[in-house]
């Protein structure tokens, strides 16, 4: 029997909202420790990992391990059906072919119930090793989405260089170029403005952009951004919960 | 032009 409570439901609205335009049909694994998803895009290019640890939760019971085949368009739908400020309980059984969703506002004694059906979705689960990188960075989500949003207005093509001293974001397209510089520092009074950057050698890697702006919808869910890039590995863009993650691996641009 | 890699270049099981 897995009974997971959010306090409010719009945390768990805000981390379907951070990947649900890259994927639709996921498999969410609810342990005894939390749940953990993975899932990749159509195009084998993005691949997500999300991880919800138990601290996350108000109250969390998972008996054993059962897997909820989600399909993340239909949840959105009752999702929506959920005020932010509810508190937010999915019940399932241990071998279930559905799942419960259970919305209650306590001020109001208004308790709403939906039922979804479950998918068998065909779908191995990914060892991730750790990876090796060559630069860590670190910035405000805020400031990395309006880089990428505004740089792929021009190409569909994104770079991001980074050296010692600087993080430059690119693009060049068929109406022109743009590129933005970002110098990193560090924010005492705000820390989560703070821009960090270690970096063992420099890179410069080119991603699509139509797969940064998916990313980009992450920043629902954290007011930074880590990025750990390498010239032999998937990139990691990653939004960090209370308790757990949302990452994104994803393969970049190589010259043909 | 550049060309876009698939995650199977670095996941050897996707």
């Amino acid at each position: 029997m897995l009974e997971a409570k959010f306090e409010e439901a719009s945390l768990f609205k805000r981390i379907i909202d951070g990947f649900k335009d890259c994927v639709q049909l996921v498999n969410f694994q609810c342990k005894e420790d939390g749940i953990i998803a993975q899932a990749v895009d159509d195009s084998r290019v993005l691949l997500v990992s999300l991880e919800i640890g138990v601290e996350a939760f108000q109250e969390y019971r998972c008996d054993r391990p059962v897997t909820l085949g989600l399909d993340l368009n239909s949840l959105s739908k009752i999702l929506r059906c959920g005020n932010n400020t509810d508190t937010l309980t999915l019940i399932a059984e241990d071998t279930p072919d559905h799942i419960g969703l259970v919305f209650e506002d306590n001020k109001k004694g208004r308790v709403a119930e939906y039922i979804l059906k479950l998918m068998d979705i065909d779908a191995d689960f990914l060892k991730i090793e750790e990876l090796e990188y060559e630069t860590t960075i670190s910035l405000p989500s805020s400031e990395f989405s309006k880089n990428v949003r505004d740089l792929s207005q021009l190409g569909d093509s994104l770079s991001i260089a980074v050296t010692k001293d600087n993080i430059k974001f690119s693009t060049e397209g068929d109406i022109g170029s743009g590129s933005v510089l970002l110098q990193p520092f560090i924010n005492m009074e705000k820390p989560q403005e703070s821009i960090k950057l270690e970096m063992e050698s420099p890179v410069d890697l080119t991603f699509g952009a139509k797969y940064l702006l998916d990313i980009v919808k992450g920043s629902v869910l954290s007011e930074t951004i880590g990025i750990r890039l390498s010239s032999e590995a998937p990139a990691l863009f990653q939004f960090d919960l209370a308790s757990g993650f949302l990452q994104f691996f994803l393969a970049p641009k190589f010259n043909e | 032009g550049k060309k876009q890699a698939t995650l199977a270049r670095f996941f050897t099981s996707i």
